[in-house]
């Protein structure tokens, strides 16, 4: 559903150059889950990015659903992206002036769904994080950081995307409620959604069909998950 | 050195109150490393914002040094923060308009530290927390999210303080990484400082002396660590 062929990715600061991805050949399949594992650096959220439509690579290709997406607009990239694709980021991003209930309820916004129905999706994705009515009315910042991610999580999944990207989505959760994130998105993956997981954790990882390690921009080896 | 005496911490949100630390007792000696644990909403960051002085109980009284804290008015708490403690922030709290090495340098510059030293005391402090020097010029928001989490810890170590408290400092690491963080709290130790680490990680928790457990907004336990 996803490919990538020979993706390079530069960052320019200044004089300093970094290539964060150097010729990452990737390919995702319809109803896969994989985990995506590698140092702090390596080049894991910029991979991610490039899967999820949100950058463009420097050089290489881009394929959606066999669509060069290179060929396409901003505009209809963006409207493939919020159709099609849910995305967690690693520090959230949720919007501080709307409630929770707002936040999540954002990506509902422009399918045209009756006002009761949003308010049902809202709850129930809240529920499958893993979290709680009584924080809907709260703005994310009167919110602890775990509570956060589990809204961050919900709001990936309120339109239930054919494919939903997670960037360290158990990173500030205990050992309880990061097993219960995973689960949700193995439910989602039963169903037919497409589940890509940058961890760090080797529990998290070891719930995916296919575990991809990146180290310094490049795609070192694929494993199995250690079911031990 | 440290000591919360009944501590109470209460946050209302329009008509909903949620009562975040229920009665806490809390001390903390002079040279101790200790580690916070507990599922996500139980009060560790709430509990870590009343040890660092960045906040005040709705009850109960705090004390640093044989102080009540709550006889001092906010600039001397202020000043005795900045002196003595180091904060690691679970969201980092970096500074995006300046530069990696600014956001390092800001705890030395109300010390009348000459430029010249500064330099060195930021590089050091950068590069025991895991960071490379090519990350200095940069903005913070131009590096990973583990990376950025380093910048904050050379943050706050940089000035050495007799307290350093870290909120979830190994979230976005991998475990290299994380390792080497763990480390340099405790080379710190080593020369005395007192070290304080909310973590989820149990393998973090168990580089510390004392392992204290809060539920729901009460310490329910305080463990040895399982060097097993
Ligand atoms: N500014 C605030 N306004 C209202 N409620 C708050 C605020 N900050 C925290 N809370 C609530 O207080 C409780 C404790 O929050 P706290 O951030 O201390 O938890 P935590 O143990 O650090 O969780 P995590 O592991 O997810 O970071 C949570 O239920 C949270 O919703
Ligand atoms: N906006 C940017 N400008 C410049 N350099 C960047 C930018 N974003 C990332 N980088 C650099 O690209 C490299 C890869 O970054 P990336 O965020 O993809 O790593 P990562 O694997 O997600 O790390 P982490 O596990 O710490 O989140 C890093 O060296 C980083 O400093
Ligand atoms: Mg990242
Ligand atoms: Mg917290």
């Amino acid at each position: 559903i996803i490919e990538l062929a020979d993706v390079y990715k530069e960052y320019i600061v200044g004089t300093v150059s970094t290539m964060a991805l150097k010729g990452v050949n990737f390919k995702v399949y319809e109803g896969e889950v994989v985990a995506i594992m590698g140092p702090s650096g390596s080049g894991k959220t910029t991979l991610l990015n490039m899967i999820g439509l949100l950058d463009r690579p420097t050089k290489g290709n881009v394929f959606f659903d066999g669509i060069d997406v290179s060929k396409l607009n901003d505009n209809i990239l963006a409207n493939l992206r919020n159709t099609k694709l849910g995305f967690v980021f690693q520090t959230f991003n949720l919007v501080n002036r709307l409630s929770v209930f707002e936040n999540i309820e954002l990506p509902l916004i422009p399918k045209g769904i009756p006002r009761r129905v949003r308010a049902e999706m809202v709850k129930e994705a809240l529920a499958r994080a893993g979290g709680e009515e009584s924080w809907l009315r709260k703005k994310p910042n009167q919110l602890s950081g775990g509570q956060q991610q589990r809204v961050a999580i919900a709001r990936a999944i309120v339109g239930k995307p054919i494919v939903v990207l997670a960037d360290e989505p158990t990173g500030n959760l205990d050992r309880g409620s990061a097993k219960m994130v995973v689960e949700t998105f193995l439910n989602l993956n039963k169903s037919g959604h497409t589940i890509i997981v940058v961890t760090h954790d080797p529990e998290v990882a070891n719930c995916t069909e296919k575990i991809y390690v990146i180290r310094d921009g490049e795609i070192t080896g694929e494993f199995a998950p250690n079911k031990a």
